[in-house]
């Protein structure tokens, strides 16, 4: 599986309007000027999968993440990551879709393929799909240290999870 | 459950030996157990002596070899089992050219088995990618759009990928 | 002693607001006081709006914008009271090519009140220094020369020894 | 004032064998391959001038700065910073040497000029000479983040010692 597209609209940076960032197979570069949003394109795929307490988004709440400039907010964030199947998922479907909004009162809203879910269940369908509990496989800015700063029994507990 | 632990353990040291290898020629990483009788009761340190130098604790290492490190261990983890993507944020930061283009050859050989998006201020990584996504800011509004490898300034005739 | 306070206040803050603006033309930074009436009762807030965005909380700066601001406060105090020499150690790391270039110019500037020892792995950096010293390693020992700077090439990490 | 140059032996990837690192007025850079012994400067700056405690060297104890190399172990590590003085410090010699050294007992010998002193004599020269106590003109890797997680107490103090 691969992530073949992420559909924001109200998400940081991205402003209230919809938007899509094309991703695809293989090894994808993003360049491009400080501060001019790249990062949050990895805040996007964490939100989304509900990885944020395995990393952080630069955001001390939910409601932060939420597009506001000059005083306008956006009156939702949502992003949806789009996957291309290929057999990783337990879904019979060639896309596997993995959405959530979070709204101005803070509550979050998952849907998987269009239906609404409940977090517990995108966290089982990524476990299937080989995304793994501490998100290891994403490394924002920085947290590339984490592997040198990780304790002997943090290391172990890594491994076993493979197992 | 201890011998599923070995597996992965044993599996996944042979490849950081060899990926080490790979990005410092005379130099080795390589994982320990603290408790070789039962392992499960102990953690694994990871080691590494950088080319021409002591195996000394980690922390003394330099952000470079720090760094080098930690992906030759994360890729190493790949190799035995790839997550279907990776994220990777400025991981060329503390990296100086030559090391940057040996992670970047690297990344595009692992990224026929695993989805790789990496994010880069400096052209040596970009030019290794399949395809380039650009990203500019606009009063605050991030605008997205394609970009062609070829259209990276710098010299991309010197890159054979 | 209040007063002590407040003349460095006002002075670095001067200070920090056209380093600032040289850095990032329409954005700004300053500090301000937490208590008004009672300066040396409060704290000193560092406020950042880049270019085109609001007021945000630090944190949520990108790594670069994070850089510029910090950067902009130290030689802001610089401005004001100069210590003989600084020494800077890969601040470039998580600036942009554009963003280095700017730094290296204050940096150049600023180099003629104090001495400026600069480590980078980068050529933009390295571009703007008066003079070079390279570091190379053999078997573990360091190993220290002199450069000319129109000796870098693409390379700061492919030296001759 | 400004550093003119940096005497070293035994220190860190240094080797076991007197060293000079000529530094001098205006801007200078320090270019190299990654694990070469550039940040090692650094270290050496703030060793010699007993910053240690604003500033880390990446030592767990001092003794870990003395060189050691395939069981070799030099017999002690010493730095010595020789600044023009250009009248900043309260001496009438035109150069001004800070030297300490530390021995494999972990025990340090500090020295002004060639002749022993005390770590307080050593601290307020620099004092005297506008050397921040808290260093906060010696960024080393990683370290600029500080100016930004700095709590507003810090950065008031930080602005107070100036006055
Ligand atoms: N809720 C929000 N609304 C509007 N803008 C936001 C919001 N949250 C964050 N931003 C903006 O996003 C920008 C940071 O974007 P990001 O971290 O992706 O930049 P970057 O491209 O990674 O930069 P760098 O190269 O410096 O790391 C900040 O300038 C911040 O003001
Ligand atoms: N006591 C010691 N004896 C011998 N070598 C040492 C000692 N202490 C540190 N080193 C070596 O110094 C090297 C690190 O040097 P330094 O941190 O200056 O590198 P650097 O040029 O800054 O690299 P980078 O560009 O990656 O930051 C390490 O490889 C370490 O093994
Ligand atoms: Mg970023
Ligand atoms: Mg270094």
């Amino acid at each position: 599986a691969y992530i073949d597209r992420i559909n924001v609209f109200g998400f940081k940076s991205y402003g209230s309007r919809k938007l899509t960032i094309p991703l695809g197979e293989g090894f994808i570069g993003i360049v491009g000027p400080n501060g001019s949003g790249k990062s949050n394109i990895g805040d996007a795929i964490v939100f989304a999968l509900g990885l944020a307490t395995a990393k952080s988004m630069r955001a001390l709440k939910l409601t932060d993440l939420i597009f506001s400039s000059k005083g306008k907010t956006a009156p939702y964030a949502e992003v949806e990551i789009v996957f291309k199947n290929n057999g990783a998922f337990p879904l019979n479907t060639e896309e596997v879709s993995i959405y959530r909004r979070v709204d101005l009162n803070g509550k979050s809203t998952y849907k998987i393929n269009g239906r609404t879910a409940k977090y517990y269940e995108v966290e089982e369908l990524l476990s299937e799909a080989g995304i793994p509990r501490q998100a290891y496989n994403i490394i924002t800015q920085g947290d590339i240290f984490r592997f040198i700063k990780m304790t002997p029994y943090e290391r172990r507990e890594l491994l076993s999870e493979l197992a | 459950k201890e011998k599923a632990f070995l597996e992965v353990f044993n599996k996944v040291n042979k490849n950081l030996k060899a990926i080490f290898k790979e990005l410092s020629p005379s130099g080795k990483a390589y994982l320990e157990l603290e408790n070789e009788k039962t392992p499960l009761d102990g953690g694994v340190f990871l080691k590494a002596r950088p080319r021409g130098k002591d195996v000394k604790r980690l922390e003394i290492m330099s952000g470079g070899e720090k760094t080098l490190t930690a992906l030759a261990f994360l890729f190493a983890v790949q190799q035995y089992k790839p997550a279907p993507f990776y994220y990777f944020d400025e991981v060329d930061a503390h990296l100086d050219d030559a090391n940057a283009r040996k992670i970047g050859q690297l990344m595009k050989k692992f990224s026929k088995e695993a989805q790789f998006i990496v994010v880069t201020l400096r052209d040596t990584l970009a030019h290794f990618s399949d395809r380039l996504i650009g990203v500019s800011s606009r009063e605050g509004i991030s605008q997205i759009y394609t970009l062609e490898v070829s259209e990276l300034l710098g010299d991309t005739s010197e890159i054979k990928v």
